[in-house]
C-alpha cells in the first residue's frame, strides 16, 4: 500500500502544472526509499522530464511495495485544482491498483474531499542518464530565466545561450530582427537567492528551441532559482530543487546544419 | 537557426 501525505497540496499541484504540457501521460513510480520518482520524455523526444520527490517531501510517506502508477497528467491536474494549496494533500494507492485515491483535508474548516482516478498501462521508455561532466553551470533567479525564455520567443523559434566567466548572454535571431539580454554574475549577501552564479569549466554557446524552453519555465512557481548545466554538444540540464528532491529538464540542443 | 537534436542520440534506452 501506498499512502504518501504532503503536508500542502500546492508542491503536486505546482509540479504538474509544470509538467502536463510536455507529457500527457506518465508512471509514477512508488518505493519506499526513493518517494516518487518520474521520467517522462515528451513525444518529440528532445525534452526528458525528470521528478523526484524523496520521503522527506511528506509529512508521512509508506510505500509497502514498489508500485508504478500511470497517470493521464490532464486528469490528475483537474483533480488537483479541486484542492487549495494550503490542504493536507494525501495520495492513497493499494497494492495491485486500478485507481489513485487523492485526499484533500482542510483541517480547520473540517473538510475532507476525496476523488478517485483511474489509471492507465503506459509502456515508456526510461533513458540512462549518467552523472554528466558540464562546461558550465549557472544558478540564477528562477524569475528571471523565464522572463528572457518568455520574452525571447517572441522573437524567434531558438534561443541561443553563450556563457563565459562572467557572464551569461541570450540571444535571439528572427524575421523581425535580433534581441539580446545580457545577465552579469553577481552575489547578493543580502539576499542569495538573487545571485546570478557562474562556474564555468569552458565557455559555452548552445541553441535551444525557445518552445521547449517555455515548457521549462512552467516550473517557475516550485523554486526561487533554476540551475543550469551545459555542455558543448550536448543536453542542457535545468534544475528546479524542491524540499527533498527535484524536478530536472533535460533539453537537447540544436545544430547547425 | 538549426537542426533541432532528439535525445535519443545522447542517451540509451536502459
Amino acid at each position: 500500500m501506498l499512502e504518501g501525505k504532503f503536508e500542502t497540496a500546492s508542491t503536486m499541484k505546482k509540479v504538474i502544472e509544470a509538467i502536463k504540457d510536455s507529457v500527457k501521460l506518465c508512471n509514477l513510480n512508488c518505493s519506499q526509499n526513493d518517494g516518487i520518482t518520474v521520467q517522462a520524455i515528451d513525444d518529440s523526444r528532445v525534452l526528458l522530464i525528470a521528478l523526484k520527490l524523496d520521503p522527506s517531501c511528506f509529512q508521512e510517506f509508506r510505500c509497502d511495495k514498489d508500485l508504478v502508477l500511470g497517470l493521464d497528467l490532464e486528469s490528475l491536474s483537474k483533480i488537483l485544482r479541486q484542492g487549495n494549496p494550503e490542504d493536507y494533500l494525501t495520495l492513497i494507492a493499494e497494492d495491485s491498483p486500478d485507481s489513485l485515491l487523492i485526499v484533500f483535508e482542510d483541517s480547520k474548516k473540517d473538510r475532507i474531499s476525496e476523488f478517485s482516478l483511474k489509471l492507465m498501462d503506459i509502456d515508456s521508455d526510461v533513458l540512462t542518464i549518467d552523472e554528466m561532466e558540464h562546461d558550465c553551470a549557472i544558478t540564477l533567479p528562477a524569475a528571471a530565466f523565464a522572463k528572457v525564455a518568455r520574452d525571447m520567443k517572441t522573437l524567434s523559434e531558438s534561443l541561443q545561450i553563450l556563457v563565459t566567466k562572467d557572464s551569461v548572454k541570450f540571444k535571439a535571431d528572427g524575421s523581425i530582427g535580433t534581441g539580446s539580454v545580457i545577465l552579469r554574475a553577481r552575489t547578493n549577501l543580502d539576499d542569495t537567492k538573487e545571485s546570478i552564479l557562474i562556474d564555468l569549466n569552458k565557455p559555452v554557446n548552445l541553441t535551444f528551441g525557445a518552445k521547449y524552453l517555455n515548457d521549462i519555465v512552467k516550473a517557475t512557481p516550485l523554486a526561487d532559482t533554476v540551475t543550469i548545466k551545459l555542455t558543448d554538444k550536448a543536453p542542457a540540464m535545468f534544475e528546479y530543487k524542491l524540499q527533498g528532491g527535484f524536478l530536472r529538464y533535460y533539453l537537447a540542443p540544436k545544430f547547425e546544419d | 537557426t538549426g537542426t533541432q537534436e532528439r535525445l535519443d542520440s545522447f542517451f540509451k534506452v536502459a
